[in-house]
């Protein structure tokens, strides 16, 4: 599904130069549950905008079902986020103005062929499924953090995109809650063969991870394959 | 240190009411390094922005050094947070367009009596103690997340308040920087009798609590001393 070749990261701050990722080569496989993990400041998240094609790299080549990203238009990449990949940010990026609801139906609103009747189930199924039935109508500002994560991550779900790239998604949930919706994308994996990658210091999530990748300093330090 | 008798919160969102604290008794000595627990949406940060004097409750009273909250002015407020109180927010609360060191050096700027050459001691030595030396002049656009979330650790501990308010403060950092920025803040404790109540959902912070009291459904359901 995915493979990387020789992939580096370089920001520039002003005249100083920001290695975050040193070189990183990665295939990664449909239906694969893998988590990347590494200490903070590792690089892991500087990886899943590369992948999820909101970033480009300073060198390297990233190939999404064979095609070359960096060879895509503007047109082709943004119908690839739209119906190939769902992101789970670790800052949320939620739309404040909108309700639980909206922000996760602003997500199937992109697909034209969807029936009204069944956007609205599809919504509905997702919060209930995350634990947010009965907080469909509040805004970001009149949820907690956990909440608000939650919301980000039905969002990404509703979509049942080829690829999740969920970074942290379970920072500020409970034990029990990180269960549940570990559960729901266990469920996505097994039923539809979806593809998930993780960025996470929560140990929960290295259980439920069939391969995990450690990032140190930018550089792939071990993978293990459970 | 802080007492507080029958708090209620209730959020109005229209013409809905969401009970978010149902009626908390609880007090809180000096040098206390104290842990809030619970599931997502129990009601901690709403507990923690209540006694940080950010928000007002319903119903009930806070005492904070034997003064009623609700009696203070606006004026006497401010300078209760500015000298008595650190806040580590669940989302950073981070200005983005100043430096780490300018974050963290703001939070010292407002007190009057403090040296130019000790202002700059004491932002670098937090900085470096939080592993953040090398990242100094990095925006928080410029950081991971985990960097920032240290960056308004180093904020809210440099000021070395009375009472330190600690929202998540681990949820974005893996384990090893955790114990780092812990062991800080135990140093801070056992040095010089600053209390902490921290919120929070990771199993290594509770290691450190001298005290665990549990949240469920904006009511305390447990309370455990170690
Ligand atoms: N402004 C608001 N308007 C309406 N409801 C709110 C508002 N702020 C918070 N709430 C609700 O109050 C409840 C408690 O929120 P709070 O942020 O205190 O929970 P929390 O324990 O900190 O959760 P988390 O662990 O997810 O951060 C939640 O159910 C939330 O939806
Ligand atoms: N825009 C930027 N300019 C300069 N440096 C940056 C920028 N964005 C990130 N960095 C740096 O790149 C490195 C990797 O950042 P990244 O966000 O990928 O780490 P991470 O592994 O996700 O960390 P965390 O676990 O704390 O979220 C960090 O040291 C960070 O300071
Ligand atoms: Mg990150
Ligand atoms: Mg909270």
């Amino acid at each position: 599904l995915l493979e990387l070749k020789g992939i580096k990261k370089i920001y520039q701050q002003g005249q100083v130069e920001v290695p975050a990722l040193r070189g990183i080569d990665l295939t990664i496989h449909r239906g694969e549950f893998t988590s990347v993990v590494g200490p903070s400041g590792s690089g892991k998240t500087t990886l899943l905008n590369l992948i999820g094609c909101l970033d480009t790299p300073t060198e390297g080549k990233i190939f999404f079902d064979n095609r070359e990203i960096e060879k895509l238009s503007k047109e082709e990449l943004a119908l690839l986020r739209r119906y190939n990949l769902g992101f789970i940010f670790q800052e949320y990026n939620l739309i404040p103005v909108l309700s639980a609801y909206e922000n996760v139906e602003l997500a199937l609103r992109l697909f034209d062929d969807i029936k009204e009747i069944e956007v609205e189930k599809r919504v509905k199924n997702i919060l209930e499924a995350v634990g947010l039935a009965d907080f469909a109508h509040h805004t970001p500002g009149e949820l907690s953090g956990g909440q608000q994560q939650r919301v980000s991550i039905a969002r990404a779900l509703v979509k049942e995109p080829k690829l999740i790239l969920a970074d942290e998604p379970t920072a500020n949930l409970d034990s029990k809650t990180s269960e549940e919706v570990l559960e729901v994308m266990v469920e996505m994996n097994q039923q539809l063969d979806t593809t998930f990658i993780f960025s996470t210091h929560d140990p929960l999530v290295w259980d439920y991870a069939q391969r995990i990748i450690t990032l140190k300093d930018g550089q792939i330090a071990e993978e293990k394959s459970s």
